[in-house]
């Protein structure tokens, strides 16, 4: 463990419970796209199957559980109990295009051809755009909360932070994973756009709208 | 590359 990655997980962790924390006390989850979230939970699902294999510490054990139950009640908020305030309109980002590349591509590029490894290495490649639904929206309503920016930014900076993670590592431990690093290399970038009109306007006390 | 084995990262 380093600091990097220490920073990283917290920021994960903090992006996750603010969103639950938002949908849950403002009851609504307006803004919000289910199909990222969907998205995610299928990242934690197919990447922490090794729950059931391997123990490697209380808290990567921990965390994954926390990980995991607070992305499905996540989805249980918006598709089931504030399904009412789900804004289906705008959220028609066509997910298949996502799910289908990056199944095939983990099928292709992997570390081992063994059905954990495979989907670890999709749950790897869908989360570098699990966000695209998400950003997808906000670029059709045009605007985001600002509690949704924070969460935005939390999630971003947590990748980003792995970035110098797997540069710590291989400088101190010689470890080096070229999938995870490319999807999250691929991850970050997308932020990017994201990231600068954070900076700009809502660290600035501005809403987050985009020119319609 | 020294992947390892076991993905240790969340």
């Amino acid at each position: 463990m380093n600091i990097f990655r220490g920073i990283a997980d917290f920021s994960h962790l903090a992006a996750i419970i603010i969103l639950l924390h938002k949908i849950w006390k403002s009851r609504s989850c307006a803004g919000i796209s289910g199909k990222s979230q969907i998205l995610f939970a299928i990242v934690f699902t197919t990447r922490y199957l090794d729950l059931l294999t391997s123990f490697i510490s209380l808290y990567n054990t921990s965390m994954k559980v926390i990980y995991i139950s607070c992305s499905y009640a996540t989805v249980y908020l918006i598709y089931m109990k504030f399904r009412a305030t789900y804004d289906g309109n705008h959220d028609s980002f066509r997910v298949e295009f996502l799910v289908v590349p990056v199944g095939g591509l983990a099928v292709l590029i992997n570390h081992d051809f063994a059905l954990l490894e495979i989907l670890w290495t999709f749950s790897i490649y869908l989360e570098s755009v699990a966000i695209l639904p998400q950003l997808f929206m906000i670029s059709k309503t045009g605007e985001a909360e600002t509690i949704t920016t924070h969460y935005l930014f939390c999630l971003g900076l947590y990748r980003a932070l792995y970035l110098f993670n797997w540069i710590w590592r291989f400088y101190f431990e010689g470890f080096f994973d070229m999938i995870a690093i490319v999807a999250g290399l691929v991850q970050t970038v997308l932020y990017c756009d994201f990231f600068y009109l954070y900076v700009t306007k809502v660290l600035k006390g501005k809403k987050l709208s985009l020119p319609a | 590359a020294d992947e390892s084995a076991t993905h240790d990262e969340l």
